[in-house]
């Protein structure tokens, strides 16, 4: 994996943490 | 001044009130945000940030999901995820994490590889909302898969029908949809209230 730019990292740790909540409530 | 106003932790909130507001159901909000690169003296849209809401019908985008993507494609995709993950932890050894061993949806994978990507003076269905300063609304899968946009090809083989960017004060929105969706004015008023930084 490429390293990611500091500015992408913040909406990628959002992304992973609602996917977290979504497949919880599955 | 426009730039000045930006206020990037706003942003996030501004993407999650255009979808979860809305009366279409969209599966995501991406804003593109322009800058000038001097040494090319290109126009780049690159991420600025982006907001998924996923699908309403789990069940129907399960099934969609299974249709298109193989038993192959879904361990790289966990794999990549599990390595992001642990980028993000800060931990040197991949995460075991039952969250992500859950099937990766293609607008999921979709709107993850949005964040690699960017467009150079004009180019994609962003640039190109961006270079004419006019919105582009794609309804239809057919009318996707025909686009002489890559990323509107993109969309249409990971399961959108509907695909908009609207150019704002300093970069695009773009909206994407499992669903067939119709161009609302009432849409394109929200992006220019909540976007338009001036």
């Amino acid at each position: 994996v490429a390293p990611v730019p500091q500015a992408r990292k913040a909406s990628l740790a959002r992304f992973l943490e609602k996917r977290k909540e979504r497949v919880m409530n599955l | 001044p426009s730039v000045a106003l930006f206020n990037q932790d706003t942003l996030q909130q501004r993407l999650q009130a255009l979808i979860e507001g809305a009366r279409e159901s969209w599966t995501y909000a991406i804003f593109w945000q322009s800058s000038y690169d001097y040494s090319s003296g290109a126009t780049v849209l690159g991420w600025g940030d982006g907001y998924y809401k996923g699908e309403d019908d789990k069940a129907k985008s399960k099934a969609k999901n299974k249709a298109s993507s193989s038993a192959a494609e879904q361990e790289h995709r966990k794999k990549v995820l599990r390595e992001l993950n642990s980028l993000i932890s800060g931990s040197a050894t991949p995460a075991t994490d039952d969250a992500i061993d859950e099937e990766v949806t293609d607008t999921e994978w979709f709107f993850l590889v949005s964040m690699t990507q960017s467009f150079v003076n004009g180019g994609g269905l962003p640039g190109q909302a961006f270079f004419n300063s006019n919105p582009i609304w794609v309804t239809g899968a057919d009318r996707l898969a025909s686009s002489p946009c890559e990323r509107a090809r993109q969309g249409q083989v990971f399961g959108l029908q509907t695909m908009v960017c609207i150019p704002s004060a300093n970069g695009v929105v773009e909206l994407g949809s499992t669903e067939v969706i119709f161009q609302s004015s009432d849409l394109m008023h929200k992006v220019r209230v909540l976007f338009n930084f001036n």
